[in-house]
């Protein structure tokens, strides 16, 4: 399985529909500061069924649709989809292609989907628990995070090896 | 559910004992279970000597050798289990040149078992990338995606 | 007390308003008293909006943003009030190419004032500096202190 | 005032007795990773009156006396000493040039001196907050911290403030 696109629209400075083919096995990102580049990892981890704002750097949740610009106004909604290529049946319920989108309102209510089926915030999580990449996996290393896994108390890094389990 | 951790503790350890010396051109490091008689709440305690150097307190080492033992834990993570896709956010901000090359040739290593989506302003890092997506802000706020060449003008921009 | 504070305040205020633009090439930022009427308690807020864009929480701010905001602070900070000496250790770690030479062309403005001892992985950081002291670790765990010219051939290297 | 001379022995990983003069206006330090630089400024704060161990990154301030390599035995102190510049008479009480020295032993006694006498660390500290360094200045700004200025708390931003007035 990879993550083989990854679409948004209205997700923090990602005002218009963007969209990003990750074809190959590593991929980079580069660009000046506060371009948008960490914007584009936390729109894969709302997709992902992320659940907390603070974790996405917002005070709350809402904080991540597009807010205006000096000349963009604010919009009242962000949806993040991405696409799965599974032909290598790791998920083994689901078909060569997994399409997960969420959509968030300015309400603070949420939408996933999977496949086009409107599913639950817990569903999203499952699968991707199911692939290896459950909330405390360490493969998501967020920006000034990757000293703070040195730190990190002892028993705080069982969840780690759990998730190996 | 006790098993399958201690199986998980001990396949990861001796991953990161194997890739240690190589991310730090030498020394030696482990893991140890802070309660090993008692699987269920154990604690996982990480020891780490540089090379030359005694092993000492975590709290002592350098931001960069932290970094790195950080960035060991995680390909040994990858070596041992099923990592689909891993998304890296400047990790090596704090490695010297030395080390940023050492990074960047092991993850060549493990992108056939995963697929890396990584951030980066290091020309090495760039390198070992096999497509480079750029993205940029207009003067109005709004981010965009612009695709980038690996050539050598965009390398030596940076 | 009250008096003193907030004479200080409305001068590093105005200084952080000139040098704000001037390190983010645009935008704008001032600082606020959380409770004007209580001099005695107030904290102290920081709004910012860099270039184009419009002014959010500073949690929102990238990385890079955050760095270059603390160091603006710290510059107006200096720029009022005397500092003998200010220790930066990688700071610019986060910055891009372009901020880092704001970051550098600055701290030569400053210097008259204040002495600076910059440790940096940064070339232009490195060329700012009159002077480089290099640090070593000879196998044995033991630092050692060697001069090194500011020559090419080190920047090269790097 | 400027800091014209830094010597130490046995501090972290500076076994051996070690001087810089800081002779420019800009001094820059660099070296690979693990080198030693960090521990160069923790002897400048250490000097300087710095009470908590924790914050030289330390379990106990005695984690900063040499604690030996493979091949070099531990030692039982550590000295750090600095020369300031005080041509500019910053410091009114003083001459051209303040020798300000502390020596901790294992036993975790700290023993501090300017200009030869033996005084108490209120004495050095009192010195640097005349000349502007108090313990909140922003003028230091140790390694990974430079973005918690922004995360810090309003009130908590205070101190650097205060320090100006
Ligand atoms: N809801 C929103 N609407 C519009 N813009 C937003 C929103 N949330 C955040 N932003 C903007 O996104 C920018 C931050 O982007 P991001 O953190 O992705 O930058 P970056 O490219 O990672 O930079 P760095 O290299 O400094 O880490 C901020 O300037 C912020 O103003
Ligand atoms: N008491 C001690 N005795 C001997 N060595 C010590 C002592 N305390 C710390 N060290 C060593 O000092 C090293 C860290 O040095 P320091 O943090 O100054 O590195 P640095 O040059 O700043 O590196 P980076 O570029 O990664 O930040 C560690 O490897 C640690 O083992
Ligand atoms: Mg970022
Ligand atoms: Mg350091």
């Amino acid at each position: 399985m990879f993550l083989k696109t990854l679409t948004l629209t209205g997700f923090k400075s990602f005002q218009k529909k963007t969209t990003i083919d990750f074809d190959s096995r590593i991929n980079g990102i580069i660009g000046p500061n506060g371009s948008g580049k960490s914007n584009l990892i936390e729109a894969i981890q709302f997709a992902m069924g992320e659940q907390s704002g603070k974790s996405l750097r917002g005070n709350t949740m809402k904080d991540i649709i597009f807010s205006g610009s000096q000349t963009e106004k604010a919009l009242n909604r962000a949806k993040v989809q991405l696409i799965l290529d599974n032909s290598d049946r790791l998920l083994k319920d689901y078909g060569d292609l997994v399409t997960i989108s969420r959509i968030l309102y300015r309400d603070g209510t949420s939408e996933y989907e999977i496949n086009g089926q409107k599913v639950r915030q817990k569903d999203v999580q499952a699968l991707f628990f199911s692939a290896g990449l459950g909330r405390d996996t360490l493969a998501f290393i967020t920006q000034g995070k990757v000293q703070k896994i040195i730190d990190s108390d002892p028993v705080a890094r069982r969840g780690v090896f759990e998730e190996v389990a | 559910v006790r098993y399958l951790f201690k199986k998980a503790f001990d396949t990861v350890n001796q991953a990161f004992q194997e890739i240690y010396p190589i991310m730090f051109s030498g020394g030696n490091a482990e893991l140890k279970l802070t309660e090993p008689e008692d699987l269920l709440h154990t604690g996982v305690e990480i020891i780490a000597a540089p090379p030359g150097k005694k092993s000492r307190s975590l709290s002592l080492l350098s931001g960069g050798e932290k970094s790195l033992s950080a960035i060991t834990l995680l390909f040994a993570i990858i070596k041992v289990s099923t990592v689909p896709f891993s998304i890296l956010d400047e990790v090596e901000a704090a490695l010297d040149e030395a080390n940023v090359d050492r990074f960047s040739q092991y993850l060549e290593t493990l992108n056939s078992k995963t697929q890396f989506i990584v951030i980066t302003h290091r020309r090495s890092t760039m390198r070992a990338a096999q497509r480079l997506f750029g993205v940029t802000m207009v003067g109005t706020g709004i981010s965009k995606i612009v695709s980038v060449r690996l050539d050598g003008e965009l390398i030596n921009k940076e």
